[in-house]
C-alpha cells in the first residue's frame, strides 16, 4: 500500500537547514496497525504530512497504492488525500466557528454527501468518540481532549483506506484513550482500515502490531509484536 | 497562598446549561508541588483558568495571596496575572508571527525589562528546556513538542510566584517530560516557586507531592504522597 524509498525532507528556518528526514526507506502493507514512535523533534510529523500527501518531500520516492505521490500536483495530492485518508492532526485542526457535528461532516461534504446523510454520519462518529452530547458544541466550548476527540471523529466518518492519526491520545486520560483504541482496532478488523499511529505513549506502541522508531530524522529501529 | 470555597462555573452552550465545576473547596499553600487528574471533560482546565485569573467563577470565593479575585475587575485580573502568575496552557496559545525567543520574551515586556536583559532571560529560559537552537524559529517551524516546551520556557521566564501548568508534557517524549519535570523540581525547591499542574500521565502524578482528583466538575480525591 505504502512504498517509501530513500525520502528526505529539509527545511529552511532562516539561514539555516534543518534535515528532518534522512533517506527514509519503509514499507506498508493494506489493513496493518503499526505507530511511529520518536524523541520529541525526531521527525514524525513530518513524516506523517508526507505520508498524508499534505507535504511534498526533498528527494525520494512515495508511492501510494502504487502511485508516485511525490511526482503529483498540489490538486491530485488534495483529490489523493480527501479519498483515500483520514488524518488526525497532532493540533487538532478544527474550524472555530463550526460545531463538532459541522466539523465532523467536512469531509463528506468534498464526497457529496448529502446533507441529512451528512448528519447522521457524523453524528454515528461522534457516539464513536463518546461526544455525541457536545455535538453542537463549537472548539472553544470543548475540553482539550473533547477537541481532540472531535478531530478523531473527522478522521474515521469518510470510511478512509488510511488513518494517519498524530498523537490521538495526547490530550486523553487513559480510559479513554482505551476506548479510542478500541474503535481503531475495530475499523482496523471490521473494516480493513490501515492505521499508523504517532504517539509518546509506551502503552499506546504496545497496542499496535509493529512499532517503527525513530530518531533525528532516521529510522532507527521497526519491530513486530509476537517476536522475540 | 490559594483558598477556594463553594466555587461553581456554569458554562452556556446554545440553550444548555453545563456544569463544569460544582462546589469546589480547596487550598494551596506557597511552595507546593502538586497535580490535578482528572477524565477528559471533567472540568481541570476551567479550574486552571480561575485559579490563573483568566475567567470568574460563577459564584463562590477564590482568596489569592488573601485577596478576593473573583471580586477584582477585569483590568485588575490581568494586573495580577501578569505579576505572580506563569501558564502554560493546554493549546500552547503562542504568537504565530514571533519566533521562540520573542514569544518567550512577552511576560518581560509586561514586566518593562529592558530588551538586552529579556534577550539574555529569554534565551537562559530557552536552555532550561533545551531549545537553545531554536530560538529564532517561527511556532509553524517547530515540532509541537518544541511549541509545548517553549509555551513552558515563557511561564518560566518571569520567575512567578505560581506556575499552572495544564497538560504540559502531553506532546514530549518520556525523557523530555523527564527533564522538565527535573526543571520544574528545580525552581520549586531553589526559588520556591508553587506548581500546580494539570496531567493525565500516572508518571508524572507520582512525581508531584499532592494530587488533586477531580470528576464531572467535583473533586473526589485529595492525597499526598508517603501517606499510606
Ligand atoms: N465555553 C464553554 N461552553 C460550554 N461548555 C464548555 C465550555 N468550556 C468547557 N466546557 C465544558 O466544560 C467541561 C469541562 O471542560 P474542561 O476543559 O475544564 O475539561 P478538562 O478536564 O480540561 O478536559 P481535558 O482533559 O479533555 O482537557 C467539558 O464537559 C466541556 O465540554
Ligand atoms: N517549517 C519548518 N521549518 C524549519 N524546521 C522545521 C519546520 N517544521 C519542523 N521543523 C523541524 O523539524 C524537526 C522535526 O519536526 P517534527 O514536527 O516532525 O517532529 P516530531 O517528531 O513530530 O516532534 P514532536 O514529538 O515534538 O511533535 C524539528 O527539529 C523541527 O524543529
Ligand atoms: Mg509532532
Ligand atoms: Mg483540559
Amino acid at each position: 500500500l505504502i512504498q517509501m524509498e530513500a525520502l528526505t525532507k529539509v527545511y529552511q528556518a532562516g539561514s539555516v537547514n534543518v534535515q528532518a528526514l534522512r533517506d527514509i526507506t519503509m514499507s506498508v502493507d493494506s489493513g496493518e496497525f503499526l505507530a511511529i514512535m520518536g524523541p520529541s523533534g525526531s521527525g514524525k510529523s513530518t513524516l506523517m504530512n508526507i505520508l498524508g500527501c499534505l507535504d511534498a518531500p526533498s528527494s525520494g520516492s512515495y508511492l501510494l497504492d502504487g502511485e508516485d505521490v511525490s511526482q503529483l500536483t498540489r490538486d491530485q495530492r488534495a483529490d489523493v488525500r480527501n479519498r483515500k485518508i483520514g488524518f488526525v492532526f497532532q493540533g487538532f485542526n478544527l474550524l472555530p466557528r463550526l460545531n463538532a457535528a459541522k466539523n465532523v461532516e467536512l469531509p463528506l461534504i468534498y464526497g457529496r454527501v448529502k446533507p441529512a446523510d451528512r448528519a447522521r454520519r457524523a453524528l454515528i462518529a461522534l457516539e464513536l468518540v463518546g461526544l455525541q452530547d457536545r455535538a453542537h458544541h463549537l472548539p472553544t466550548e470543548l475540553s482539550g481532549g473533547q477537541q481532540q476527540r472531535v478531530a478523531i471523529a473527522r478522521a474515521l466518518v469518510n470510511n478512509p483506506e488510511i488513518i494517519l492519526a498524530d498523537e490521538p491520545t495526547g490530550n486523553l486520560d487513559t480510559r479513554t484513550s482505551r476506548e479510542i483504541m478500541e474503535v481503531f482496532r475495530k475499523l482496523n478488523e471490521k473494516q480493513g482500515i490501515t492505521f499508523i499511529l504517532v504517539t509518546h505513549d509506551p502503552e499506546i506502541g504496545a497496542a499496535t502490531d509493529r512499532r517503527i522508531h525513530i530518531r533525528d530524522g532516521a529510522i532507527e529501529g521497526d519491530e513486530r509484536s509476537g517476536c522475540i
